[in-house]
């Protein structure tokens, strides 16, 4: 019912919902945002509980960028130059992403990286 | 990625998404998954957000992202993101925005301040598909009357051939993979067939959070890059997301 190679296509699946099994890894938690609080104090909850996450998948682009670029240059630079950028980015983002450096302990500019990801990958 | 909006015979309109990202970021060759793809799983997390008390909009984010590529106006409207990669993307963009020209929009900004503040389908399909962007991208918006629903194709300056929901001329569902509707997508990267052979085969009278939970599930819509997948009901606010495995044999993208 199935090919293996590309475009590898199955039969359409039934029966998946509600989700279990081997397709589904976990449900997603929730969380409240207040638009009333200061920007840079919005997002301390989450950042709070999910701190760990956040530092380990930032690092895993610190090892990537340093694979493509193994002078660690390019972290440098992101480092060095990304927080500059933050000034320019419109309210209340800039202030939202300063708080979730804050919060979280990863430097400002590799917080700047991550939210500004989807341009950089469009090409 | 994968989205959808369809509409049941009743008029209610279901939307729903994949998010796939992590490409060539990183291949861990011992667990055949994305490295990227899989750090992001456990950031993926379901937020409320609120004003004076009361709810503004939903959506599903990863913690530390403050733009949003996916979200709910509840009984207003429903708005997913796809990437549009492009020779023209995004870089030139960042560019110019060093540079000082500063008259773009980020694309996860965008979406975000139309989730705050849009409060009509015309209005936020106006704001998606008028403001100058710094990168190209997909809009899947959905409304909460009969025929709302389209894709709206952006370069970084304005909106290509949209497609809408034609109930009445039988286009009851709209769905959009990573490539241009009116083109043919990369024959190595065909979700679109398949996700369409299983909505077609589903049928408008039995479409469901059931029914399109199985087609986001099919492989390869559901492939290595799917980290979560969101299901939206826009007349009852309701928002259900879950993180997603694909088990091997499966798809790299």
């Amino acid at each position: 019912t199935a090919q293996y190679v590309p475009p590898f296509t199955e039969d359409c699946q039934t029966g998946m919902y509600p989700p279990s099994g081997p397709t589904f890894k976990g449900a997603v938690t929730w969380y409240t945002v207040d638009l009333d609080l200061p920007p840079s104090e919005r997002w301390k909850g989450v950042i709070t509980d999910k701190q760990k996450e956040l530092a380990s998948m930032i690092q895993a682009i610190k090892d990537l960028a340093d694979a493509f670029v193994p002078s660690g240059r390019l972290i440098d630079l992101v480092d060095r130059d990304l927080p500059l950028m933050v000034d320019t980015l419109p309210y209340p983002f800039n202030e939202e992403i300063r708080g979730i450096a804050t919060a979280s302990g990863v430097p400002l500019g590799e917080v700047v990286l991550f939210n500004i990801f989807y341009e950089i990958f469009t090409v | 990625c994968t989205s959808l909006v369809a509409e049941d015979p009743d008029g209610n309109l279901i939307h729903a998404r994949n998010l796939d990202f992590g490409l060539f970021m990183g291949w861990d060759l011992k667990n055949r998954s994305w490295v990227i793809t899989e750090k992001l799983k456990p950031l993926v997390v379901n937020i409320e957000f609120t004003r004076n008390n009361h709810t503004v909009f939903k959506s599903t984010n990863f913690a530390g992202y403050v733009g949003m590529l996916t979200g709910i106006r509840p009984h207003m409207f429903t708005l997913t993101m796809n990437e549009r990669f492009s020779l023209d993307g995004g870089y030139i963009g960042i560019l110019e925005w060093i540079l000082g020209k500063r008259d773009g929009m980020w694309m996860s900004f965008l979406t975000r301040s139309v989730l705050e503040n849009a409060t009509s389908y015309a209005e936020a399909k106006k704001l998606l598909s008028d403001t100058k962007l710094l990168a190209p991208a997909y809009f899947i918006l959905g409304g909460n009357q009969t025929g709302e629903g389209c894709i709206i194709t952006r370069s970084r300056t304005h909106s290509i051939n949209p497609l809408e929901l034609d109930p009445k001329k039988g286009r009851w569902y709209v769905l959009e993979t990573n490539y241009d509707h009116w083109k043919e997508p990369l024959f190595l990267d065909d979700r679109r067939t398949p996700a369409m052979k299983c909505m077609n085969q589903t049928t408008q009278t039995s479409i469901s959070f059931k029914t399109v939970y199985d087609v986001l599930s099919t492989k390869p819509v559901l492939n290595k890059l799917t980290t979560y997948t969101t299901l939206m009901d826009v007349s009852k606010g309701k928002l259900e997301s879950f993180i997603r495995d694909c088990p091997n044999p499966c798809m790299p993208w």
